[in-house]
């Protein structure tokens, strides 16, 4: 390997891109897994704040429960797991 | 541990499924097995049973898939969701999808298992010797035909034993061709095509003609993957092409380079910059035994639990044996309760006769008569014959008859008239519905006539016919060390001894706790009885230690007065 050249990133062809910012990957995890409902049933938004649902997220996977968006919750956000949502709808 | 709304669950325990397609990562037999596995870990622990269907519609279809695949919820390509599965129900409901854009191992790297050779489809072994040169992968050295193989065992020079690994050269899988090998160069829509290809497909699996020309035959199978082909990007199954120029440098190994999330990938030809042929590198991958029992947990009725250690906690980990924690246990018996009974054998029937004549005693009678033999008792299998075990999981005396437990059985001696012999077996899982087949000790408080079972960590109380746990045993005040409760000790009224290991608690009955000041050690109090006895109950006003067939018997002073069998003292065999 050629020394001395700096590294860049690429947009491979044909990659599924999941470059997302923290807190929009945030707010996609706490959404698909059923933390932030974002209807009720009657269509009216719900009031379930963001820090409250990363509280219940954080509790659920056993995380310190902060409400804030830290290193540990992040990085649990983006370990492989099942698709199954951790809060019924 | 958590159940669905409404504690949705299957009405029948003899569940069936279906596994649909298959995926390239891995031959169809381990694919099987691993599925057969899964359900395994929860009929272990459970009532169910799981039946493999081969056509129409079972409870559980299994299918792999890639991003959309024919339902609400996609998947996302490599990483991120393995998998998913519905909760009990019809149609769509119980089915379990896996995301084929992952790669699906036993979890540790490539999971290779051979045909043809001489190892009898054993798996490859990497790294292996091969003319004095190691391999970590399949290879096509000291081949003129291409087709990759392994060594099964360590070293091939010495052991010689081979097979071949996966290659659409080989055979194909799922498809209209019977499993028949690729034919390139093939014909497709008029092209020609001399390696598999996903064109024409919107799935993204990669196929080929089992002929020369698809236009023609019609005649396809898919490709199974390679261990040393790259998944995702844009090359899917191709081999990484090693050195190869990226950015204007030289790679002659999977690199993170180029990419923000770390990955190791390749290029599947010389130059990434002119190609752009790409996908990442072969790795540990992800058990789809683990994550296929997460997904039945699901398909059976549970969701996710908050149990880091539990099978049912959202999260992958890999780890070894069996994945089942305390909390995924107390999940699927809350569901359906607790496995009773023995694994099922064939009836064998065990008939008592009068016997043949003997012609020398008996002149009289026709020597080649045929006689039909009288069948004086019920059939029983012998191998649940109570004077056939060597030793029992407890013995306890229950409504004042000794009541001898074995794997989902038990047999009973009656009060005051041993003469009838022993009387059994019968069914534990009849009489008390939730306690487990395995039954460590159990005792009947003499003052409540209420039964406690322990099995485990865990224990059940039953009034009468009402059932009531399963409990922690820490709940009584046992400290979490204590994996079993061996024997139990009536001690006046309202206070029972547990042992375990070599020590022994005292229960307070009524307030349900153990009382200050114990453990104590059991040969402190019980001197010259086994430390490691599996059974402690009290009978007829002694107090029996039981290890494998005999017994300790002590007396009312505490003094050994008896070594016996159990059989011969006990069950009158």
């Amino acid at each position: 390997i050629s020394k001395g050249k700096k590294t860049r990133y690429i947009t491979f062809p044909g990659d599924v891109l999941k470059n997302l910012t923290d807190s929009e990957l945030a707010e996609n995890y706490l959404k698909r897994f059923g933390y932030l409902n974002t209807e009720h049933r009657s269509g009216f938004q719900s009031m379930v704040s963001t820090d409250k649902a990363l509280k219940r997220m954080q509790r659920q996977l056993g995380l310190e429960e902060t409400g804030q968006l830290d290193r540990a919750t992040l990085e649990a956000m983006k370990q492989p797991r099942c698709g199954v949502p951790d809060v019924a709808n | 541990y958590q159940t669905f709304a409404g504690d949705l669950k299957w009405d029948h325990n003899d569940v069936t499924y279906r596994v649909l397609n298959y995926s390239p990562d891995m031959d169809s037999a381990l694919i099987d097995d691993a599925f057969a596995r899964a359900f395994k870990v929860w009929s272990d622990v459970s009532p169910l049973t799981f039946t493999r269907l081969f056509d129409g519609e079972a409870d559980i279809m299994i299918s792999f898939g890639r991003a959309d695949h024919g339902d609400p919820f996609p998947f996302d390509g490599k990483d991120g969701l393995l998998a998913h599965a519905y909760p009990p129900g019809e149609g769509l409901q119980g089915d379990a999808h896996f995301d084929d854009d992952e790669f699906w191992t036993l979890g540790k790297g490539p999971a290779v298992k051979t045909r043809y050779g001489n190892a009898n489809g054993a798996m490859c072994h990497f790294p292996f010797t091969f003319e004095g040169t190691s391999y970590t992968s399949c290879t096509t050295e000291g081949r003129t035909d291409n087709l990759p193989w392994c060594s099964t065992t360590a070293n091939y020079d010495k052991d010689k034993m081979y097979g071949f690994c996966p290659s659409e050269l080989l055979y194909t899988f799922g498809g209209n061709a019977d499993g028949a090998a690729c034919v390139f160069p093939f014909v497709f829509l008029g092209e020609e095509y001399d390696s598999c290809t996903t064109e024409g497909r919107s799935d993204g699996y990669r196929w080929c003609a089992t002929t020369s020309s698809f236009d023609n035959d019609q005649k396809f199978g898919f490709c199974p993957s390679r261990d040393t082909t790259v998944t995702g990007g844009n090359a899917e199954g191709e081999p990484c092409h090693f050195p190869f120029v990226f950015d204007g440098r030289t790679y002659s190994s999977c690199t993170s380079e180029g990419r923000g999330d770390g990955k190791l990938w390749c290029s599947t030809t010389d130059n990434y910059d002119d190609d752009k042929k790409w996908g990442f590198c072969p790795d540990q991958g992800y058990s789809l035994f683990l994550v296929a029992a997460h997904e039945f947990g699901h398909a059976l009725g549970l969701e996710h639990s908050n149990i880091r250690e539990a099978l049912m906690y959202p999260i992958y980990r890999y780890i070894e044996g069996f994945p089942l924690n305390k909390d995924d246990i107390e999940g699927i018996q809350y569901l359906y309760g607790g496995r009773t009974g023995p694994d099922p054998t064939p009836p064998r029937p065990r008939t008592t006769t009068t016997p043949f004549p003997d012609p020398e005693t008996d002149p009289t009678e026709e020597p080649t008569k045929p006689t039909t033999p009288t069948t004086t008792t019920r059939p029983v299998d012998p191998a649940q014959d109570a004077c056939q075990m060597d030793k029992f999981d407890t013995i306890t005396v229950i409504e004042g008859e000794l009541h001898f437990f074995k794997d989902g059985l038990y047999w009973k001696m009656p009060s005051g008239s041993s003469d009838k012999g022993v009387m059994g077996p019968f069914s534990v899982s009849e009489r008390w519905p939730a306690v487990p087949a395995v039954v460590d000790s159990a005792f009947e408080d003499v003052l409540t006539k209420k039964v406690y079972f322990f099995s485990g960590t865990r224990f059940w109380v039953y009034t009468g016919e009402n059932g009531l746990g399963p409990r922690s045993i820490e709940k009584l005040g046992l400290p979490n060390t204590v994996q079993k409760v061996e024997g139990a000790l009536q001690r006046g009224k309202g206070k029972v001894l547990l042992f375990s290991g070599e020590n022994f608690w005292r229960l307070d009955v009524k307030a349900q706790k153990i009382d200050a000041g114990y453990p104590r050690f059991t040969d402190v109090m019980f001197g010259g009885v086994p430390s490691d006895a599996h059974d402690v109950f009290q009978y007829k006003g002694q107090i029996y230690f039981c290890r494998d067939r005999f017994y300790w018997r002590m007396n009312s002073r505490r003094q050994v007065d008896r070594v016996g069998y159990v059989k011969y003292d006990l069950l009158k065999c």
